[in-house]
């Protein structure tokens, strides 16, 4: 996260790190519920099998195991059929875990958005992550806050790409708060009405965020797919 | 290798070629680049002149989205070939070694497109010092130029009647880029041999129509795309099932679409939210006769929902009311959906049928990070 600040234990409950030899932390993720967590479909490329992987939870210095920490097995992977890694569309996946996790203040599922809710421009939303800072790679969680903008005005600063329905960008102008390289897969969540946190978005892409900044981040519109995410986690759950 | 650096290890993926072993590391590898598909050559090397160890990596550059916009303004002819030829070099598939540009290429490209960086403040970027590059023709290096019918716009183009190259996504949107305007011509959907949405007027590309996910606001691009018997019904993915497996808690499309939203709760007049299962495609009651609350706690969390707060039986007025009761031996079935323990019923003796109210899932919420009194 560029731009935003150390996090502290117990702020983001949902978010998760994804993790496979020898790398360790490859890219974040999202606790939905007890088993079913989310992430990006491009974190898997060239290695989609699910016993390469683990997902840790309740940490918030990668490098310090905590004593809220719970670290559960992949035992699915589901990516998007269309997801396409050429125009980096559709990038969403859910992971099924190997077992439950535990509920506990630290390790939480985060609301998913109701199909027909969709964030309005110049909304502010939190994004977190243990990714590049533009200098440094960091142990502990980041968070920063991004203000939502329009997919028109965000295409103008994407000639290459073509930005669909099935994204959401966020961040400024300058791109002094943005994601990085080691943030996708993470969240892009706004607190609701009573205080309840809904995912909207997960870190998907973006400029280059080592230098020359420039422009918004990208993210992978979950109110778009919650229908595809709720249908997957029935037909895992009651019809295997 | 034992006589050139090779590609990094496999990291065990399936990927690696099987007989790649120390002597045959070809360091060739197919053009992938979106931007640079049209080149006079198709294999690359890596790391390529601005060091980018991956095309991955080169495909998220800075350079990949620079050199693009600056071709828009036609600052030199072969601009876009000569960002290739540093973006992805010629690879020479018999010595394995990658091939420059001539300097020549560089210093024209440099010439007549840096003062136009210098106007939006960019710079040139710094990896391309011309002075690596050979000489053409010098002591029989090969070094690229470009030919007459080398491409000046890539796949990421659209190339104007005049000649100039805009961005394909600025093609039909609206606002004439090219100076002639062609690319805000021939904007129909069938022009560019694409298919258009009857309501939205979207246009689709072939490969998504009848591919199982609706893309126009009405659907239309998932209809009429096979054609059921009558006692058959239409998966998402357009098979054709039998309509008695609909809901019969066993999976008949490949995309288990039959099984979708078998469950719900149906809102009536007075706001009582009934038990209903889609059985056969047919709204059906449940008989409350022998219903346990288990079964309430399967039938919510089948929805995707929290705990039962409620379950109540309320008399059925109608009287042609079709019924799904629980099967006899409902009890010895484990693992599965609510409505594969139910079975059509003659009748239900108590004509009670289940209103049910299931809490939301918890979530969202973060204890830890409560504000502390001090």
């Amino acid at each position: 996260i560029l731009g935003g600040r150390t996090s502290r234990p117990g702020r983001w409950p949902w978010q998760c790190s994804l993790q496979s030899e020898p790398s360790g932390h490859v890219c974040g993720c999202v606790l939905i519920a007890k088993k079913w967590v989310l992430t990006v479909a491009h974190c898997f490329e060239g290695r989609e099998t699910a016993a390469a992987w683990k997902v840790v939870f309740g940490i918030n210095n990668l490098d310090h195991p905590s004593s809220y920490m719970q670290t559960r097995l992949v035992k699915t992977i589901i990516l998007h059929p269309r997801y396409s890694r050429a125009v980096v569309d559709y990038d969403i996946s859910i992971v099924e875990l190997g077992e439950d996790i535990s509920e506990t203040s630290y390790v939480r599922p985060v609301c998913l958005p109701s199909m027909l809710q969709s964030l309005e421009p110049d909304t502010y939303c939190y994004i977190t992550g243990w990714g590049h800072m533009g200098h440094k790679m960091p142990f502990k969680l980041q968070e920063g806050e991004v203000r939502v903008i329009s997919l028109e005005q965000c295409q103008s600063y994407f000639d290459m790409k073509t930005i669909t329905t099935r994204m959401i960008c966020a961040g400024y102008e300058s791109g002094t708060v943005d994601s990085c390289m080691g943030d996708s897969g993470g969240p892009l969540v706004c607190e609701q009405p009573g205080g309840q946190w809904t995912l909207f978005g997960l870190t998907s892409w973006g400029s280059v965020c080592f230098s020359k900044v420039l422009g918004p981040g990208v993210y992978s519109n979950v109110s778009y797919f919650v229908e595809w995410i709720e249908r997957q986690i029935y037909i895992h759950t009651f019809l295997v | 290798c034992l006589y050139n650096s090779c590609l990094g290890s496999c990291d065990g993926s399936s990927l690696c070629d099987t007989n790649n072993n120390l002597n045959n590391c070809s360091q060739c590898e197919p053009i992938t680049l979106e931007l640079c598909m049209n080149l006079p050559y198709d294999y690359t090397y890596y790391p390529n002149y601005l060091g980018h160890r991956t095309q991955k990596e080169a495909s998220i550059s800075w350079e990949s989205s620079l050199f693009p916009a600056l071709v828009q303004t036609n600052c030199y002819k072969y601009l876009m070939f000569f960002a290739c030829t540093i973006l992805v070099p010629k690879c020479d598939m018999n010595t394995s070694q990658r091939i420059p540009p001539c300097r020549a290429l560089c210093e024209h490209s440099k010439e007549r497109c840096e003062s136009v960086l210098g106007i939006v403040g960019l710079q040139w970027p710094e990896d391309t010092d011309c002075n690596q590059f050979p000489e053409e023709n010098s002591d029989n290096q090969t070094c690229l130029m470009p030919n007459e019918d080398v491409e000046e716009c890539s796949p990421s183009h659209f190339k104007c009647g005049s000649g100039r190259c805009v961005l394909a996504s600025r093609r039909c949107n609206g606002e004439p880029d090219c100076d002639d305007d062609s690319d805000e011509e021939n904007c129909g959907c069938e022009e560019r041999n694409l298919w258009e949405c009857p309501t939205d007027k979207q246009c689709l590309q072939h490969t998504v129509i009848c591919d199982g996910f609706p893309d126009c606001s009405d659907h239309m691009d998932e209809k009429n795309c096979s054609f059921c018997q009558d006692d058959e019904l239409e998966c998402a993915n357009h098979e054709c099932v039998s309509r008695d497996q609909w809901c019969d808690g066993e999976a008949h499309c490949l995309d288990s679409s039959d099984e979708w939203d078998c469950v719900t709760l149906s809102k009536n007049v007075d706001s009582f939210s009934f038990l209903t299962v889609y059985r056969s495609a047919t709204e059906h009651l449940v008989c409350g006769d022998d219903w346990q609350e288990t079964l309430s706690q399967l039938a919510c969390k089948q929805m995707g929902l929290g705990e039962p707060s409620m379950t109540e039986l309320i008399q059925e007025q109608k009287q042609d009311q079709e019924w799904l009761i629980l099967h006899s031996n409902w009890r010895i079935f484990n693992g599965t959906t609510l409505h594969e323990l139910l079975v059509k019923g003659p009748s239900c003796h108590s004509r009670s049928k289940i209103s049910l109210l299931c809490s939301k899932q918890d979530c969202g919420r973060r204890p830890a990070a409560r504000m502390n009194k001090r």
